[in-house]
């Protein structure tokens, strides 16, 4: 499951 | 990382410490409603979901972030739903949780970046906080009152999400980077601490308390 790398924050 | 993202997870850490202080302190959670500190928490775990599913060597400062958000806000659950059960004042934290959970998941479904469960997860993580203050100011009114110290901690959580608004136009007008939802999501709720704003800045920093008109 690759993670959202678009999400990079808390 | 910028300076309004940096001090947006102090503010954040800070309003965690400071709730949970006052809670140890005065070994009471009067005023303060589960049911936020419940979302907060279901906030947390839904959206550092990934520290579950493959373990990660706590090498760098963000995991051991996500993992102190969800300790301290399991801890804080603990406190008000258990240790201190005696002082949480159930009948004035009223609001319906399930009227802010079901319209998140469904937003969630509904608008997206990408429909896989991680997603939909982080999304309503997103859409959740925005609104989980809600029983919190909700308690504060129907009391008509905060003590200093709650005050100081809603200062703190709501200026944690405004720093990151700056933060937003930071990373947009120099890394291009935008995360509409979590933009969108954030304005709401820091627009929903505007009329706290103004109590707090108005009375609490000339060291009044807030009582609101009954």
């Amino acid at each position: 499951m690759i993670r959202n790398k678009q999400h990079d924050e808390l | 990382m910028n300076i309004f993202r940096l001090f947006g997870d102090l503010s954040h850490l800070a309003a965690i410490a400071i709730l949970l202080l006052k809670i140890w302190k005065t070994r009471s959670c009067a005023g303060v409603s589960g049911k936020t500190q419940l979302l907060f928490a279901v906030c947390f775990i839904t959206r550092y979901i990934d520290l579950f599913l493959h373990f990660v060597s706590l090498y760098n400062t963000e995991k051991v972030m996500k993992l102190i958000y969800i300790s301290a806000s399991v801890f804080t659950c603990y406190l008000i739903f258990f240790k201190f059960k005696a002082t949480y004042d159930g009948n004035h934290d009223s609001m319906r949780a399930e009227f802010l959970i079901v319209p998140a998941a469904g937003l969630a479904c509904l608008i997206n970046t990408k429909f896989d469960a991680i997603e939909i997860l982080w999304t309503f993580s997103i859409y959740l906080e925005a609104v989980a203050i809600l029983p919190q100011l909700f308690l504060i009114s129907k009391t008509g009152e905060a003590e200093t110290i709650t005050s100081h901690y809603l200062f703190a959580q709501g200026s944690y999400r405004a720093l990151y608004i700056l933060n937003w136009i930071y990373r947009y007008h120099y890394e291009s980077h935008v995360d509409t939802i979590a933009i969108v999501a954030g304005v709401v709720q820091t627009i929903l601490y505007c009329d706290f704003f103004y109590l707090y800045i108005t009375k609490v920093v000339k060291g009044q308390k807030i009582v609101l008109p009954a």
